[in-house]
């Protein structure tokens, strides 16, 4: 049987921004 | 400034800064042409100095620079010539003390950015109110003005923490507005760019408050008007969460069924382009879940009376990893596909 194809992951587009780490401690 | 010793620097930054506070009239062309110029080089200057300099940043530098700053930015925006105003079709307003405005947000950037800045003297001067104004300045119809407030709210939302949960909670505010009342808001995409970085970074496992922002903003953004102002935006808001935590593919597809669009129309392609950009990135394991409602739509897509929606629906067809997950489900899905199919086979050229 023929493998199945894994999700794509997303490219990041062109606007992207880099990613900002979310602190854990950070009340809601 | 690079003239004189450096121990009289701070002092001169100070003088130049409370400088570049008088905002002149910019509707009138041809008024004060010497001393615009004039404040043109000083901020020019003022861009190089925060760039190079070191030991500049004095505990009395931080209030200068927010007032200076909040003097040139804060301001009324000019009404919209139309309400409908429509990003892909109509010229923006371009702002017209740009030369200077734009020097004021380059040095504002640089000095967030500066190595000497220190958020815990700077939250003093930057604070809720301060940011509120910023985002309303978000609604600018001129591009350029928008790009520099979404690289300034980024910088802020990384270096204040305790400014992050105030500002995720007024831009879903502005989202809200704009989905239940005004259908009007310039700087969404950017603020939807700002939170696909936020997402981008969000800890595992993900908190109920941002489940929720999934669900009671995110999705009821999938309007018509949206999707054809900041698809992009919107479907890499949605595909970070997906890639952060795969369970949440069922509310996700499911809220988008709730708001598909409820006439045939061009809408409609744009809604299966979106979902085409979900089920990319879809788990085998969670597509089995919600493939009986997801198909039984795409069924009635593909024998849309409306030819542009009909194909676009067969186009999942093309692609392998969708293809990958109907043929090992072909179970379920065949028999909600095959009157459609079978029925279009007859006519159509596809």
């Amino acid at each position: 049987p023929q493998k199945r194809l894994k999700p794509l992951k997303s490219p990041a587009p062109p606007f992207a921004m880099p990613p900002i780490k979310e602190d854990r401690f950070e009340k809601a | 400034l690079k003239d004189v010793p450096a121990a009289e620097q701070p002092e001169l930054f100070l003088k130049k800064l409370q400088q570049c506070s008088f905002i002149f009239d910019f509707m009138d062309t041809l008024s004060d042409l010497k001393m615009k110029e004039y404040k043109r080089s000083t901020l020019n200057e003022l861009v190089d100095y925060v760039t190079i300099s070191r030991g500049y940043l004095t505990e009395q530098a931080y209030p200068e620079v927010v007032r200076t700053v909040s003097y040139n930015i804060f301001r009324t925006l000019p009404p919209s010539d139309s309400n409908e105003f429509d990003p892909e079709e109509d010229e923006p307003t371009l702002e017209a003390s740009w030369p200077h405005l734009q020097l004021v947000y380059e040095f504002f950037i640089r000095f967030l950015e500066s190595q000497e800045f220190q958020p815990s003297i700077a939250k003093k001067y930057i604070d809720q109110k301060f940011v509120l104004q910023l985002l309303e300045l978000f609604d600018s119809e001129d591009p350029r003005e928008r790009d520099y407030l979404k690289t300034v709210l980024h910088r802020i939302y990384g270096k204040f923490l305790g400014l992050r949960a105030f500002i995720r909670k007024q831009i879903n505010n502005i989202f809200l507005r704009f989905v239940y009342e005004t259908e009007h808001f310039n700087g969404v995409a950017e603020l939807l760019e700002i939170l696909g970085s936020i997402i981008n970074g969000f800890a595992l496992p993900l908190k109920a408050e941002h489940k929720q922002f999934l669900v009671k903003v995110l999705i009821p953004l999938h309007t018509v008007r949206s999707l054809s102002l900041f698809h992009a935006q919107l479907a890499y808001c949605i595909v970070q969460f997906l890639e952060k935590d795969p369970t949440l593919t069922e509310p996700v597809i499911r809220g988008l069924l709730k708001f598909w669009p409820k006439t045939c129309s061009q809408k409609e392609v744009m809604y299966l382009g979106e979902l085409e950009e979900i089920l990319d990135v879809i788990e085998p394991s969670q597509f089995v879940k919600i493939q009986e409602p997801l198909f039984k739509q795409i069924s009635r897509c593909v024998s849309s009376p409306h030819f542009q929606v009909a194909e676009r629906a067969l186009y999942y067809w093309n692609n392998e990893y969708i293809m990958s997950l109907i043929e090992e489900n072909s179970n379920v899905i065949l028999p909600i596909m095959f009157a459609s199919l079978y029925r279009i086979s007859k006519e159509h050229w596809n």
